[in-house]
């Protein structure tokens, strides 16, 4: 469902209907320095759902979770209420993964840190299918790549 | 939980952080 809206006002190039599990914010630098790599990060997001800290289950509600090169947006589906707003600068790396609890599901994780960088958050949301899981890390990998050419 | 394929995207400004 990949729609870009090609009225050039828009900052969103991607838009794509995701739920949102739940955040574990404000860990403390030491602790993101062990959750650089990926099996790291999902280890930890089960441990956090079997310790209660994050849902197995997203909240019903589809999100809009927007990617452009300003960043990632989650905003209700009438886009009237925007749930989180990831600063492009700020995403420290994204995760896609089957849930294995053998729906297809994937979860999407998004790892974040602040701008002093000394503590990181880590966001969870729950995609329709690996191939929108994908997609949206396609997009947000183009939105890194154009970040990064935009700098020289 | 058995976890299939991971599909990861770093950010380059934090690449190894």
């Amino acid at each position: 469902s990949t729609k870009s809206l090609g009225n050039g006002t828009s900052e969103t190039c991607a838009e794509f209907r995701v739920k949102y599990v739940g955040a574990i914010e404000k860990l403390q630098f030491d602790m993101s320095r062990t959750l650089q790599e990926p099996l790291d990060l999902i280890n930890y997001i089960d441990a956090a759902q079997q310790d209660g800290k994050l849902p197995y289950v997203p909240r019903d509600e589809e999100m809009i979770l927007g990617v452009s090169k300003y960043g990632v947006k989650v905003a209700s589906p009438d886009q009237c209420d925007v749930l989180h707003r990831h600063s492009l600068y700020l995403i420290v790396r994204m995760l896609c993964y089957d849930d294995g609890l053998g729906a297809g599901k994937n979860l999407l994780a998004l790892k974040t840190t602040d701008a002093k960088q000394e503590a990181c958050s880590i966001w969870v949301y729950q995609c329709s299918s690996s191939e929108q899981a994908q997609s949206i890390c396609k997009v947000l990998s183009a939105s890194f790549d154009s970040a990064l050419t935009s700098v020289k | 939980i058995y976890k299939s394929a991971v599909t990861t995207v770093v950010n380059p400004k934090y690449e190894g952080k």
